[in-house]
């Protein structure tokens, strides 16, 4: 049987909230590791990777490895019915086709239990090869949030220059066009609020801002926002979870031809 | 314009 309970539930429905909107569908992976997923966007233009892992969790197990498949609205359809300060406990025994949502009330005097049906899911593991990065920015998670939504409202697509001038985020439109740039700032008063650029090599990719806008949902889980970029490369945009692992989104770039 | 490439053409099934 697989079972993990989880104290600090509302990080469980804050991670639903980031992947919901681009995958419909998906496969966790339970194994000793963790609770996981890998899933793409519909279009094949994103990827997402989850890692939950084992230890964070204040119970976990894993008796062998599971899939389950699950319609991502439905699970989060059911962890919004669990309150923010709610325990969460996710149960599935070996062969049967559904997965269990327990919620407890802090205080232990209201205990809820959502059923849902597991689906099978055709899926495709991708291989994420290992990558030295040429340009490693981390910034605060709603800076980039508020870059990513201002620059919408311009244009569609966002070009990302890193120079040793800092990161230029820019966007062109039919009413204009916006160049935002953020420059390293380590001297703050909190770590959380700190900008700091890695160059290797000056890089400049461009991506869609309506994945980039997406991505964001994730900016509740984290103050920090780690983007990772090489030419002709996906970018790599990652959120931690409290000290448990990662949402990770993999965008392809948009290419001249 | 640029051409929006696809997340496979980087990374290969397993």
């Amino acid at each position: 049987m697989f079972e993990l309970r989880l104290v600090q539930g509302s990080l469980l429905k804050k991670v639903l909230e980031s992947i919901k909107d681009l995958v419909n569908d998906a496969n966790f992976d339970c194994s000793s590791t963790g609770f996981s997923l890998q899933a793409m966007d519909s279009s094949h233009v994103a990827l997402v990777a989850l890692l939950l892992r084992s230890e964070g969790f204040e119970h976990y197990r894993c008796d062998r490895n599971l899939t389950m498949g699950m319609n991502l609205a439905n699970m989060a359809k059911m962890l919004k019915c669990a309150g923010n300060d709610d325990i969460i406990t996710i149960k599935a025994d070996d062969g049967t086709d559904t997965v269990t949502f327990m919620f407890e009330s802090p205080s232990q005097d209201k205990i809820s239990d959502f059923e849902m049906k597991l689906m099978d899911i055709d899926s495709e593991h991708l291989g994420i090869p290992e990558a030295e990065y040429e340009a490693i920015i981390r910034m605060p998670s709603a800076e980039f949030a508020r870059i990513c939504r201002d620059l919408s409202s311009i244009g569609d697509t966002v070009v990302i220059s890193v120079t040793k001038e800092g990161v230029r985020f820019s966007a062109r439109g039919d009413i204009g066009a916006a160049n935002i740039v953020c420059r390293q700032n380590a001297t703050v008063d909190k770590p959380e609020d700190a900008t700091i650029i890695e160059m290797q090599e000056p890089v400049t990719l461009t991506f869609a801002l309506r994945y980039m806008n997406s991505f964001t949902k994730a900016t509740p889980l984290a103050e920090q926002v780690t983007i990772s970029m090489s030419s002709d490369l996906p970018v790599v945009v990652e959120y931690k979870v409290a000290g448990m692992g990662y949402i990770r989104y993999y965008l392809a770039p948009k290419i001249e031809e | 314009g640029p051409k929006q490439h696809t997340i496979t053409k980087f990374f290969q099934k397993l």
